[in-house]
């Protein structure tokens, strides 16, 4: 495994950490949209199906098993935990999500590398992954005060992915064989859709001032 | 083989 991609995973797992301390320690799951986290769950439920069945290493499993529990714990908290929902901005959050998942299983049966369930379900959990923030972007614009811990849960998140493509790349010149033009394409997407985020992160950094996207 | 090689990835 080279640097960029164990930074790549760091950088996820951090901000799912950061999500976390955010729901445990002030009880709050204000500004963090459910229906980006449910298809977090979703995400992760179709990707990692080979878990038990293929052995790739005592890290990739743990890493796995980390990435399904807290996004179910997060959707547990946002759902069902006395306090925490409460802070939940149900009437904002309002993306229909389930309106993603067809068209992404759908793209999945036509467009994949091997046509088979695992690699299906594989592939439809890349396409997925590539959405799956819409509902934030769109609650975070119409959220007027984001904390700050929000805003840098989804700035690692859109860095992870980021980090990923530079793996890619390396792992391209360095691996024969190396060829996977669904995962580039995908994560690709996914950064792209950051774009607009990560350009008022940084001048929110650079100014000094609280992040605020423009409606 | 069932593996591909970017089934080593997250």
């Amino acid at each position: 495994m080279n640097i960029l991609r164990l930074a790549g995973d760091m950088t996820h797992l951090i901000s799912v950490i950061v999500l976390l301390l955010k729901i445990h320690s002030i009880k709050s799951c204000a500004g963090i949209s459910l229906k980006t986290q449910e298809l977090y769950a979703l995400v992760f439920v179709s990707r990692y199906l080979n878990i038990f069945t293929d052995f790739i290493s005592l890290y990739n499993t743990i890493m796995k098993l980390i990435f399904l529990g807290t996004s179910f714990s997060i959707v547990w908290y946002m759902r069902y935990h006395k306090i925490v929902r409460r802070s939940y901005d149900k009437d904002q959050d309002t993306f229909r999500h389930y309106f993603l998942v067809l068209p992404c299983l759908i793209l999945a049966l036509l467009i994949n590398e091997r046509f088979t369930f695992k690699e299906i379900m594989w592939t439809f959990s890349l396409y997925l992954e590539a959405v799956a923030i819409l509902p934030q972007l769109v609650l975070l614009q119409r959220t007027k005060n984001t904390d700050n811990l929000t805003v840098q849960y989804i700035f690692l998140l859109g860095a992870y992915r980021a980090l990923y493509i530079l793996n890619w790349i390396y792992r391209y010149f360095t691996e024969p064989d190396y060829l996977h033009w669904i995962t580039w394409i995908s994560g690709l997407v996914q950064t792209i859709l950051y774009g607009d985020f990560f350009y008022y992160y940084f001048l929110s950094w650079k100014n000094n001032v609280k992040l605020q996207l423009p409606a | 083989e069932e593996n591909t090689s970017h089934h080593d990835e997250l």
